[in-house]
């Protein structure tokens, strides 16, 4: 049994080994927050001198792109740092930080600006950012989609944690309710990546959704090419649908893939802290395994993943859908009303709106994506 | 004018407190984000090099090809310019691709550069910005060359997704820490 996920529950649950780390110096993965936080060194430090027993890793990040204050290190940055590190293991890994911004800056928008002015750049990118889509003017949603574009030209991996509202809730004019997706999730040009938790939290077993797993329908954006089939089929078959004045289903649906997001553990201005949860905790995860696929293919002479979501939605019809471990039990949360019940969209069997194509099993996705 | 934002919300969100209208003098940074060409060659771009069953998967371009395609026309670089230095603002830097220019200026000069904008304070535990709740425009003869102006309307990110999801565990009454877990 464990008492909450840690490095080695994690690498467990996804069978990675003691073999499964980085070996090239020039591969590297990055995280971002947007919560003017900073991490500390040595927290980093005692995270791994605590749980990093088990594998070869780096105890230092080795860039910081932007303000590092002196401030106590949040919780965030550090979970971001930690767990980007844990499977994504002996990485070369950057953080960008904009604590001490200008106060008329945005922070998201000074990333996108960095990205843009960069000519070296981590391979993959884990952020922990999201807004509501309906809180964002159009001009601005397909500006920085157009941005997401350019990073994926450029062969850059970029992730984002779908949320923490399940499929999220607002009020229409008129007083209906309706889901209310995030962005960037709802970006069809980036890596969305929804939350599970163990079906027995206290031991590493399946897993189902996690509750609070952001899933759901862009109103922005239409539904992309490569999961027209894997939606449609979800669609089709689902035992249960919400009303579907909830929800936009021609829309680009996300997450793409989840892990856990369940019950971590995270060293923050030295103390260990369980009980940390949210798919910021499951986006890193994700990441760092993708960053450890780049390094296998940069030692093969192979180029790096760039923007994965076509070659996901293909593993199953390629005979690789043991590559996921689908997650077919449990639903999210959404309006608390009387249509709903507080209940978004259910997991089930292939692609689902809750947790995707279901949680990495590492050595079987290595394969598939080193094809 | 016309208003690149007409569907932006300007209201701050909850807990920032307005704080009051920033001195004349004050300095602004904005970020203009400038119309790019090729967009729809970067998409057919993008999906080509990202699926694997295309002969041109994993070719990615250097930070410089990727300029030479979208970096914005000629046209629209001189209108933006002369625009700027029409209202004296000299203090800005680009980007590698081109289609970012980010300026400092007083927020006087600001207020005449996006009529309609006021530029406010506004704070929120120790953090301070300075946003408009007003919305901006932009002449109309810049329209087709300027996708939005930021750091006017969007507020710095709340969610603050790990400690929410905690923080509901907080909020939810009788419902002891640990029992989600359990």
């Amino acid at each position: 049994f464990h008492l909450g996920v840690t490095p080695s529950v994690i690498r467990k649950r996804y069978n990675m080994t003691g073999g499964d780390v980085g070996l090239l110096p020039n591969n590297s993965q990055a995280c971002a927050q947007f919560l003017e936080q900073y991490f500390h060194q040595a927290d980093l430090a005692e995270f791994m001198q605590l749980f990093g027993s088990s594998f070869a890793h780096h105890s230092k990040v080795d860039q910081v792109v932007g303000h590092q204050g002196w401030g106590k290190a949040g919780l965030e940055a550090s979970l971001d740092v930690e767990y980007i590190m844990s499977t994504g293991a002996n990485i070369s890994t950057w953080v960008f930080s904009n604590a001490g911004r200008h106060e008329s800056q945005e922070p998201f928008l000074a990333w996108l600006l960095l990205l843009s002015n960069m000519s070296s750049l981590p391979w993959v990118h884990s952020v922990s950012y999201g807004d509501d889509e309906d809180s964002l003017s159009s001009a601005y949603l397909q500006r920085v989609n157009v941005e997401f574009m350019k990073a994926a030209a450029r062969g850059l991996t970029v992730l984002f944690a779908s949320g923490d509202d399940g499929a999220g809730c607002r009020r229409v004019p008129g007083g209906n309710h309706t889901f209310r997706p995030s962005f960037p999730a709802s970006s069809p040009y980036v890596t969305t990546v929804g939350g599970t938790s163990f079906k027995n939290p206290f031991l590493v077993t399946a897993e189902v959704t996690d509750y609070i797993s952001g899933g759901g329908f862009s109103n922005v954006f239409p539904m992309p090419d490569y999961q027209v089939a894997a939606v449609r089929s979800f669609l089709r078959s689902a035992a249960k649908l919400p009303p579907s004045s909830y929800y936009n289903s021609s829309g680009r649906a996300y997450p793409d893939l989840a892990a856990l997001s369940d019950n971590y553990w995270v060293v923050t201005n030295r103390v260990p802290l369980p009980w940390v949860s949210g798919t910021s905790a499951s986006t890193p995860v994700v990441a760092g395994m993708l960053a450890l696929v780049n390094d296998r293919r940069l030692q093969r002479g192979q180029a790096p993943l760039g923007f994965v979501n076509p070659a996901l939605y293909q593993l199953r019809e390629r005979g690789h859908g043991e590559a996921l471990y689908d997650v077919t039990q449990g639903c999210h949360l959404s309006c608390l009303d009387g249509a709903v019940q507080g209940q978004g969209f259910c997991a089930g069997p292939a692609w689902d709106p809750v947790t995707g194509w279901g949680t990495p099993n590492f050595p079987r996705l290595l394969r598939a994506l080193l094809e | 004018g016309v208003a690149p934002e007409r569907d932006q919300p300007c209201r701050p969100p909850p807990g920032w407190v307005p704080a009051g209208r920033v001195s004349p003098e004050h300095d602004v940074q904005l970020t203009l984000a400038l119309r790019q060409q090729g967009t729809a060659r970067l998409a057919r771009l993008v999906r080509a090099v990202s699926d694997p069953r295309s002969p041109r998967y994993g070719r990615f371009l250097s930070l410089e090809q990727l300029r030479d395609l979208v970096q914005p026309s000629p046209a629209t670089l001189m209108t933006v310019l002369k625009w700027l230095q029409g209202h004296g603002v000299e203090s800005c830097s680009s980007v590698a691709t081109l289609d970012f220019l980010q300026c400092h200026m007083p927020a006087s000069t600001a207020e005449r550069l996006l009529p309609g904008a006021e530029f406010h304070r506004y704070l929120k535990d120790q953090r301070s910005v300075v946003r408009s709740p007003l919305p901006y425009t932009i002449p109309k003869d810049l329209a087709e060359h300027v996708d939005f102006v930021g750091g006017l309307h969007r507020f710095p990110a709340e969610r603050n997704v790990v400690s929410r999801a905690w923080a509901k565990e907080q909020a939810e009454p009788g419902q002891p820490h640990g029992q989600r877990a359990a």
